[in-house]
């Protein structure tokens, strides 16, 4: 009697979840005894803040479980997974494991059930809740897929109501009204609930029982969970499936017997909703960091982003002569520095100027490639032209040279005041001999005496010689 | 079996193998 939606909106409602808080702590875990009637019920409803990081639907034993039809216990699944607190989840076919309904754990879509409409519960990627009936379409949608989906049957409490008389009708109940559907809904067991309150906290329920003996029904569960301000909620599995897990030890009695019938054992289920610690985007923050809280604490100094996946050099990236690893910046041929700012020193050459150049007479080399055929360095390896051994080339240094030039210079010098002065002084001697006073040299003879007039003559008053 | 294994024998099913009909 049961039609698949494909396509198109079915009766559902979406309700924000509740935002982290720092430091609020973990789920709160609420133990009863409570009456139904004259009934003694025990039982946990657990509370979940941020539930979007903090809640996850599990494969049996992990991922892939459902598509080998596993069945592990809840302790086991909740252990493998950390679980804080842990509960059976959906449905599955006891003959061969087979995960029934539609299963989205961890962003990842395992199963669908085609369109079938049993009451579905779910996180979507912006941490939106979703109770109620989804097409297919709906269910695959990928603008803002599921993140967790599981279904149940039998949708408890819609917007503040209860509302299992409408889901009886939508959930393929037989018309007779002493069906196993309508048995299913009345009888009293062991049940399971999943939902939300007011605030967007995630809500699980559960409650001991025995079919036809001890428990409560699924009109009694929606009343509890109405008076706990639970405004959304669907019936999960329930009987010897309903098992509650706490941070990994059974903390509930199962219905079911041992092979001794002494005592009650778990029963091995498929899909597990847990509660656990915030997780981080992705859990392993990508092998670059710890995830602590939620957030990713990036290992090195250059894994950035939250979680750990981006390189950060800094500003400078590089300068534009590196590339970017987790150890800092690789730079290139012909740079080095901690940015790869700084060009090969003289000598050096190659990424991060680790290679000495091999180049003769201990010339440079080309940065880069550590060519020693480039100009300079072929100017480097140029002979002089006289030949001239190396220690006759090592002493006319740049001093030795100084000196020389200096001491030339001043040879220049000297030799250029002297000629001056003697210049000067001829032309003095010969000026003087032309104008002026002259003085009367008289000639002598050579082997007789001189006149006595000649004698007396005054220089200046007598020249015959003068103009 | 180990002495850990449930016997599975509260079972409470909201539809019966009788109506196990190929959905239409």
């Amino acid at each position: 009697d049961c039609t698949r939606v494909r396509t198109g909106s079915r009766e559902h409602e979406s309700w924000p979840s509740a935002p982290a808080i720092p430091g609020a702590g973990g789920p709160t875990v609420r133990t009863f005894v409570s009456h139904f009637g004259d009934r003694a019920v025990t039982g946990h409803l657990t509370r979940v803040v941020a539930p979007l990081s903090t809640f996850s639907v599990l494969e049996p034993g992990g991922t892939g479980g459902c598509a080998i039809k596993r069945r592990t216990t809840v302790e086991e699944t909740a252990r493998a997974a950390d679980c804080r607190v842990a509960q059976n989840g959906g449905f599955f076919r006891m003959s061969t494991g087979e995960c029934l309904g539609n299963v989205v754990s961890d962003k990842r879509r395992v199963s669908s059930s085609g369109g079938l409409q049993n009451a579905q519960f779910g996180i979507r990627r912006d941490g939106t809740l979703v109770t109620g009936y989804l097409s297919e379409e709906e269910v695959l949608d990928t603008e803002n897929p599921f993140v967790q989906l599981v279904s149940g049957v039998v949708w408890l409490i819609r917007n503040g109501s209860i509302y299992i008389n409408e889901s009886q009708a939508t959930e393929c109940d037989e018309t007779q009204e002493t069906g196993s559907f309508s048995k299913f809904v009345n009888v009293i067991s062991a049940r399971t609930a999943l939902g939300h309150d007011r605030k967007g906290q995630l809500i699980l329920f559960h409650a001991d029982g025995q079919t036809e003996q001890r428990g409560i029904n699924l009109w009694e569960m929606a009343e509890f969970l109405l008076k706990q301000g639970v405004v959304n909620a669907i019936n999960l599995d329930g009987g010897g499936s309903a098992t509650f897990v706490l941070n990994g030890t059974l903390a509930s009695y199962p219905s079911d017997h041992c092979q001794d019938n002494m005592w009650r054992c778990p029963r091995s289920v498929s899909t597990v909703v847990c509660v656990h610690e915030p997780r981080c985007q992705p859990p392993d923050c990508h092998g670059h960091g710890t995830c602590i809280a939620g957030h990713c604490q990036c290992t090195g100094g250059f894994w950035q982003g939250t979680g750990c996946g981006e390189l950060d050099c800094g500003p400078s990236n590089c300068s534009g002569h590196g590339l970017c690893t987790e150890t800092g910046c690789h730079c290139k041929a012909g740079w080095m520095g901690t940015n790869c700012s700084e060009e090969c020193p003289l000598g050096w050459h190659g990424p991060s100027c680790q290679r000495p150049c091999e180049c003769d007479h201990q010339c440079p080399c080309d940065p880069q490639t550590g060519n020693c055929s480039i100009s300079p360095v072929k100017q480097c390896l140029q002979p002089s032209e006289t030949t001239m051994s190396a220690g006759e080339l090592s002493f006319f240094t740049g001093t030795a040279w100084l000196a020389l030039t200096l001491a030339l210079v001043f040879l220049l010098l000297v030799s250029t005041v002297a000629n001056v002065a003697l210049f000067l002084g001829s032309r003095a001697e010969r000026r003087r001999r032309l104008d002026g006073d002259y003085v009367y040299h008289p000639l002598q003879e050579m082997n007789g005496e001189l006149l006595a007039t000649e004698k007396e003559q005054p220089g200046g008053s007598c020249n015959p010689f003068k103009d | 079996l180990g002495s850990r294994a449930s016997r599975e024998d509260d079972l409470l099913l909201p539809y019966t193998r009788a109506r196990a009909r190929i959905p239409r």
